[in-house]
């Protein structure tokens, strides 16, 4: 399903090459539940832009079911990142104008399902993350927990085959964290591919594989669900 | 030095009303090192904004070294903000056009020191976190924690009397989060008062006092240290 060949992303500064993502080689198959570790800078938020599609690469490949993504035009990527991925950014990036339930429905504007339908499934995600009676608040109306369970529901709401999650707990009391493991577990028993960056180690141990960047290489990858 | 009264704040949702804080009465010595918990949503930024005079209470009183914060001008309150607190936003809030350097020197503009000094001091300020390869970078052009990390050596750079760091350390791997943790313990050690929001429970439990809040209200208050 994901698959990465020597895929790097250098960035010029001034002389300096930054080299946030070095020679990545890796294969993430359909229904994996993944963890990805590393230091604060290791490169990992450019990894996941590069496997959802949000970012191009210096040098390498990526394929993504089978699929060249150099190779396709911007529609096609668009097409691909509305139908297969779902995001939780590091920055949540919800947007400023719409309420909570106006963001989550977001996405589902592109699958073409009604408006009673978009507005019923936005709400029903967000009662997931514990937000039913926040639903009309602005993003600038809501605590930074609750902005980030937004980004959540935001990312849930079609069901993507996969969903990348960028520290999605990182500003989440224990107990709220826990509960959107429980989410990322149950999406994963029913079939979707996670893949989580994280630097909660209780939350990275239950996946079922842990990958280690550090300075832009991957340093570690083992089994561990 | 830090004294509030039954303070409270509300917002109005349509119909509803949010007590994002309520009642709360609470002291804080000079040279205190507190930590502030509770699940997300309960009032903690709230409380924090209140405490560092970027925003008004609905009801109750707020005495900072003894002066009635309700009582001062926009100019005192901006005085204040800038000679007493330093502030560690949940959100970073950095400027993006300016880079990691020139936003760590940003609060020593209004202290009168000389260019050179205030480069020197900002570029001190970035080394203790770890920033010193990354100055010339804007914040699109660092990572979430090193963002963090920027916004915290702004908070420090005038040694202000006063650190309010909300969430300090939630996009930072756990090594990161405890080098922050020490430079928070050292400036204590040398006598400023810092309050700390944080999900972490090991941080939490590094303060000399921990406040919990729930529902926008104080429900326990313990010296551990
Ligand atoms: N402008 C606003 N209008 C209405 N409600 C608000 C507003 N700002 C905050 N709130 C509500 O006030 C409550 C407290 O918010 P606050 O940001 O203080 O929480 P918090 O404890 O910092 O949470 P977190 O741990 O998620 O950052 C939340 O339930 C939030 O939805
Ligand atoms: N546009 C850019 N220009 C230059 N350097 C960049 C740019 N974007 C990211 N970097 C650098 O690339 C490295 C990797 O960044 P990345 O955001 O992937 O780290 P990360 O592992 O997600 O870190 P964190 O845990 O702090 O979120 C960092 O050192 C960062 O400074
Ligand atoms: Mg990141
Ligand atoms: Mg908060």
């Amino acid at each position: 399903m994901i698959k990465t060949e020597a895929l790097s992303k250098h960035y010029h500064i001034g002389d300096t090459i930054v080299k946030a993502l070095d020679n990545v080689t890796l294969h993430i198959p359909a229904h994996s539940f993944v963890s990805i570790v590393g230091p604060s800078g290791s490169g990992k938020s450019t990894l996941m832009n590069l496997l959802g599609c949000l970012d191009t690469p210096t040098s390498g490949r990526y394929l993504l079911d089978g699929m060249e993504v150099s190779n396709m035009s911007d529609n096609q990527l668009a097409e691909i990142r509305n139908r297969k991925i779902g995001f939780v950014f590091q920055g949540f990036n919800l947007v400023p104008k719409l309420t909570a339930l106006e963001n989550v429905e977001l996405p589902l504007i592109y699958s073409g399902v009604s408006k009673k339908e978009r507005r019923s499934l936005a709400a029903e995600a967000l009662e997931k993350v514990g937000l039913t009676d926040r639903s009309s608040h602005l993003p600038s109306e809501l605590s930074g927990g609750q902005q980030q369970r937004v980004a959540i529901a935001r990312a849930l709401v079609t069901r993507p085959p996969i969903i990348l999650a960028d520290e999605p707990t990182g500003n989440l009391d224990s107990h709220s964290g826990r509960d959107i493991l429980k989410l990322f577990q149950k999406l994963h028993e029913m079939g979707n591919t996670i893949v989580l960056i994280t630097h909660d180690e209780y939350i990275a141990g239950q996946a079922q594989r842990i990958i280690r960047i550090l300075d832009g290489q991957i340093v570690d990858d083992v089994e561990v669900g």
